[in-house]
């Protein structure tokens, strides 16, 4: 990709993950998801998409419309949310492989 | 742009670590943002602008469509939970550096992070990079043409340059105009959010101590400057206003424009043209000369009462070189609302009749509104061509911003010389009888009944 890429193709790799919402009682019911980006290592935290949370908010997603709004606390979602985070392997670490997804999307022959 | 696997992509699949169990410690939003995101999408242009979201997809109505619109600018700070780091990990603090709002100039490089499809196969999505420029800018909303998928809302975008800084969230992955794919990812700035993130922060039991692990906002870390030169060849982008018609134009000289006759049909008419850098101004002209219905060439040529003070004049290109990274700088998609956009691409065809360059193709996004802007390159900022239009199948009404068609400067830039040096018309007017070949190839450009028509 070119040398002016490596600083941000580093950044990249190290501080991207993928975010899953689901819920506790409901498992079946499969799960959202969406990525983010790693801000912190200890504690590792976390900044990532809000439309994950959209189906667990208790006032539903009308608590999103108030235009001057800046945060809502984390007791706005349900106590069902679970919710999980995934990243590649950082230095050192070894890492498992994924459980295979769903075979709900494909690669189409064009 | 691309999707490329990164570095650490293996055969067989990537290494991941487990999933970490997490909490959510905020709901976060930027009200700049979602201000800016009401402005350029929302009220009554609402209807004509659809977004890929990260929510399950079903059927929304339009009260919903609203919120969701509203919901678009919302973000979450998660904490995971400690445990199952490797051994050293722990040590470890800040995972990125943050570059200023502001920091990164239109038309700069960035690469975007995500995940299409979110959690699912992450072993084959995860960290899926894409590459773009920094195409415009309201504020805190961004925009790139890196091309991103549902999923990777949330991912992070890094300016190119020395340091990898994050600069941003993808918060609209996809956005289609009147059923029209734009081409374009919508980004948050990550600064205010993180702003928003101490402020609110305090109001947790923990929060100071969490407040002061984010990361700040830095430049490079030895010092270097972070913000990266502003090609020159942005300003030289106008925007033609013609009655209730606008489009792009590109300034030639102090006071000589460039344009598409479809912009500015009617020599001798009165227009006004808007150019925004170094400062915003606005100044009439007259068409000196518009190119006949029945020519090949869409061109018109605009003679300005005042000087653009301070625009750099590009230097037109002699020669083209397919597969040059290329850009395009127009007021497509957002007119007046933003300053021009800025894509990118590469001079995918340069279409020559008897070795003489008479069309040129690219890869960038060009979407209606872009038509008369200007085509750089990007390497060397020279003026390749004048944009025409990009394609669109009658048949299915399918617009493919990707494919379109300019005029070599090359071609005009003769006709040009002779009128500014002796005010002469005579070389402009053989614009209208070219040569039978070369109204071939231009010819999905010429009204045709029952036949593909390609204008913008």
């Amino acid at each position: 990709m070119g040398r002016q890429w490596g600083p941000s193709v580093r950044a990249a790799a190290q501080a991207g993950c993928v975010v899953s919402a689901s819920r506790a009682e409901q498992p079946e019911a499969g799960f959202w998801s969406c990525s983010g980006v790693i801000l912190t290592r200890s504690p590792v935290l976390v900044l990532c998409h809000g439309g994950i949370f959209t189906p667990f908010l208790r006032g539903g997603s009308g608590a999103l419309t108030s235009a001057d709004a800046t945060f809502l606390p984390a007791d706005s979602c349900g106590d069902d949310l679970r919710l999980h985070v995934q990243w590649g392997p950082t230095a050192a670490s070894s890492a498992g492989r994924a459980e295979q997804g769903r075979p709900g999307l494909c690669t189409s022959r064009c | 742009a691309s999707l490329e696997p990164g570095p650490a992509a293996q055969p067989g699949g990537r290494l991941l670590e487990p999933p970490r169990a997490a909490e959510l410690l905020l709901l976060l939003s930027c009200p700049a943002f979602r201000s800016q995101l009401a402005r350029l999408f929302g009220s009554k242009r609402a209807e004509q602008w659809r977004f890929a979201s990260a929510a399950p997809v079903e059927e929304v109505s339009g009260d919903e469509e609203e919120d969701q619109l509203r919901g678009l600018g919302w973000f979450a700070l998660l904490r995971v939970q400690p445990g199952g780091e490797a051994k050293g990990e722990a040590a470890r603090g800040l995972a990125v550096t943050v570059a200023p709002l502001g920091a990164v100039a239109k038309g700069a490089p960035l690469l975007a992070c995500g995940s299409p499809f979110g959690a699912f196969c992450p072993d084959i999505f995860l960290n899926t990079l894409s590459r773009g420029v920094l195409s415009n800018a309201a504020g805190p909303l961004l925009l790139t043409d890196a091309r991103c998928l549902p999923g990777t809302e949330g991912g992070g975008v890094f300016s190119a340059r020395s340091v990898g800084a994050l600069v941003a969230l993808v918060a609209v992955p996809l956005c289609w105009k009147a059923s029209e794919w734009v081409g374009l990812t919508l980004l948050c700035a990550v600064p205010p959010l993180l702003r928003a993130a101490r402020a609110a922060l305090t109001h947790l039991p923990d929060g100071a101590a969490l407040a002061a692990l984010l990361p700040p906002e830095v430049g490079a870390p030895r010092g270097l400057p972070l913000r990266d030169p502003r090609p020159p060849w942005v300003a030289s982008a106008v925007l033609v206003e013609f009655g209730s018609v606008w489009g792009s134009g590109v300034a030639m000289a102090p006071r000589l424009v460039v344009t598409c006759r479809h912009v500015a049909p009617r020599e001798a008419a009165k227009v006004l043209v808007h150019s925004a850098t170094p400062k915003s101004v606005a100044i009439w002209g007259r068409v000196v000369f518009a190119t006949q219905e029945t020519s090949p060439y869409d061109i018109a040529v605009l003679s300005l009462e005042e000087d653009l003070d301070g625009v750099p004049m590009p230097v037109p290109a002699e020669h083209f070189q397919e597969g040059t990274a290329v850009s395009v700088v127009g007021f497509g998609v957002f007119g007046q609302a933003c300053g021009p956009s800025v894509t990118s691409g590469i001079l995918s065809a340069v279409v020559q009749v008897d070795d003489t360059p008479v069309m040129l193709q690219t890869t960038c996004a060009v979407h209606g509104g872009s038509s008369g802007g200007p085509l750089f390159s990007s390497p060397s900022g020279d003026l390749l061509g004048i944009v025409a239009s990009n394609t669109r199948d009658n048949n299915t009404g399918a617009t493919y911003p990707h494919l379109n068609f300019s005029i070599p400067i090359t071609v005009l830039q003769p006709a040009l010389q002779q009128y500014r040096q002796t005010g002469d018309l005579g070389g402009l007017r053989e614009l209208d009888h070219a040569t039978k070949p070369v109204r071939v190839v231009w010819r999905l450009q010429c009204p045709l009944p029952m036949t593909l028509r390609s204008k913008l």
